[in-house]
């Protein structure tokens, strides 16, 4: 297991036993290949990382995402967001910009684009982590070890997992998690895209590393 | 975000850059 280094991991997460397994680099490019290639329109691809926390109990955290976006840009287009909330989301943007590149680097224009509802949706998961049987939809995948698909407005808003309503109320249509070695690939659509064993297998291909 | 973590860092990072390059496109 690796060790626990406090200046770099998330509260409660201290151990990670596939840290050593998942590089980053590959992480991205495995779930970029997910969606590229994909006949249906998937807005974005998270992996879920699972580790423990300090009393043992089994967790899922943000491992890697791949953002694609929507086609039709206007399917993701603030349907929830206010004039104060769209500032809100572009000044939260604006100094993750200055985290990652410097705050002394040139003012970037793409920076004060909109922050579309699955882009926003995307960004909180990344602060975002789930005890596995607390009921939510990646942690119900991981323990059951199956697939959960969930499409259409009204079983999003009605599945009783938190992620998957907040899901809906963002513009998703379609939400997947999808259990692999180490954690679980979750898959997200603003259109009904119905269930599909080719998606499953190219998962298990893709990420059953061991 | 002081102690935002690094795979979360590595993240952020990609997809910033990818919205960049979405806007430059579009």
């Amino acid at each position: 297991a690796s060790t626990a280094d406090p200046t770099k991991t998330h509260h409660h997460m201290i151990s990670s036993t596939s840290s050593q397994l998942f590089n980053q680099e590959t992480l991205q490019q495995r779930l970029q290949q997910l969606i590229e290639g994909a006949r249906e329109s998937w807005t974005y691809a998270i992996f879920w990382q699972s580790s423990y926390d300090y009393s043992g109990a089994s967790l899922l955290g943000w491992g890697d995402g791949y953002y694609k976006g929507d086609a039709d840009k206007a399917k993701s287009k603030l349907k929830t967001a206010s004039a104060a909330e769209q500032e809100h989301r572009k000044k939260v943007l604006r100094e993750l910009n200055s985290l990652i590149s410097g705050s002394a680097s040139a003012p970037d224009d793409a920076v004060d684009e909109e922050v579309t509802d699955t882009e926003w949706f995307f960004l909180v998961s990344m602060t975002q982590s789930f005890f596995v049987n607390s009921g939510g939809l990646p942690g119900q995948a991981f323990f059951s070890n199956s697939p959960v698909w969930v499409c259409g407005p009204e079983r999003l808003a009605n599945s009783g997992c938190e992620r998957a309503r907040q899901g809906h109320v963002f513009g998703l249509q379609t939400m997947v998690c999808i259990p692999s070695a180490n954690g679980v690939v979750e898959l997200g659509s603003t259109e009904v895209i119905a269930q599909s064993s080719d998606l499953m297998n190219k998962v298990r291909f893709l990420f059953n590393f061991n | 975000y002081v102690a935002f973590p690094q795979a979360r860092k590595a993240s952020l990072a990609s997809f910033l850059e990818k919205r960049k390059q979405r806007a430059m496109n579009a």
